[in-house]
């Protein structure tokens, strides 16, 4: 499939949620979610990489997700509850950021797509903060304060 | 925009590698995936979340991703290299693994795709490594021998 690069976009209208140091083990990440789809809250991406360990060897995660700004309340006193359920360290959330995204098709990251987007923010000096990546979209949330700078960067990068 | 979920996808060829505890900066990524795409690498999802502190208030991340399985071991040499000069903790690399999928249109996460897709998954005791999202896909890794189960489990929550 050809590689095709469309369009730049930006969503400003996310925040960034972690619940950190849960339990890495069946079920946590239902719970997490389920108890936010019950209460009709819109949740973007959602990230989890892999597992680390604690001092005592006991298998932890951090999951994180983006929810538009106006569910960050809500999402904050539902997660700190279940954060004391399942002993979990901190529910931490990052309101100052932005989405950017390159969209397209065909874009599986052997096309390097993915790493000349990451070059250019890099360029400007913009820090990485979560990553996302399929075969439609490329998603970096990054601080909101290096948006415009950002989409100018890709913009420029993928000529469009 | 309908919620459609149209399929289950299993991905038995992937393996999971891990560099950890990179310096959370500018430019880190673009390094990483510079360093495999100049090496004709096939990176499938790339998952990176939020940053965390080391003891002394460093600033440190780790960066997930999945390649075929027969780029695994140059990927391990790239990674190896690169963590040195990165200073970074470990490369950790995870072959038995595979990728589960839901495939559709429409699939925000607020629909609830998603969490039904996890808790199918924890009503069969399988633990779930990474989880990456788009509108038309949602992924889990999971242990290799679980997948049988998973596809079943799914294909059982969703009709398919
Ligand atoms: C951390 C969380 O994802 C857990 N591994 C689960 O399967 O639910
Ligand atoms: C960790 C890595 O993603 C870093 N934050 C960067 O911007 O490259």
């Amino acid at each position: 499939e050809e590689i095709v690069v469309r369009g730049v976009t930006e969503d400003l209208d996310q925040v960034k949620v972690s619940i950190v140091g849960v339990p890495d083990r069946p079920g946590i990440a239902a719970k997490v979610f389920e108890s936010l789809t019950g209460e009709d809250i819109c949740v973007d991406m959602i990230i989890q990489s892999s597992a680390r360990r604690t001092k005592k060897s006991r298998a932890i995660n951090d999951i994180s997700f983006t929810v538009k700004r106006q569910d960050a309340e809500k999402t904050k006193k539902i997660l700190e509850t279940l954060r004391r359920r399942l002993n979990a360290k901190e529910v931490i959330i990052k309101e100052n950021i932005a989405k950017v995204s390159i969209v397209g098709s065909g874009m599986r990251t052997h096309s390097g797509v993915a790493s000349r987007m990451f070059s250019a923010l890099a360029r400007k000096g913009i820090n990485i903060e979560m990553i996302s990546t399929s075969e439609i979209k490329i998603s970096c949330v990054i601080e909101k304060k290096n948006v415009k700078k950002a989409v100018e960067a890709l913009a420029k990068e993928f000529n469009l």
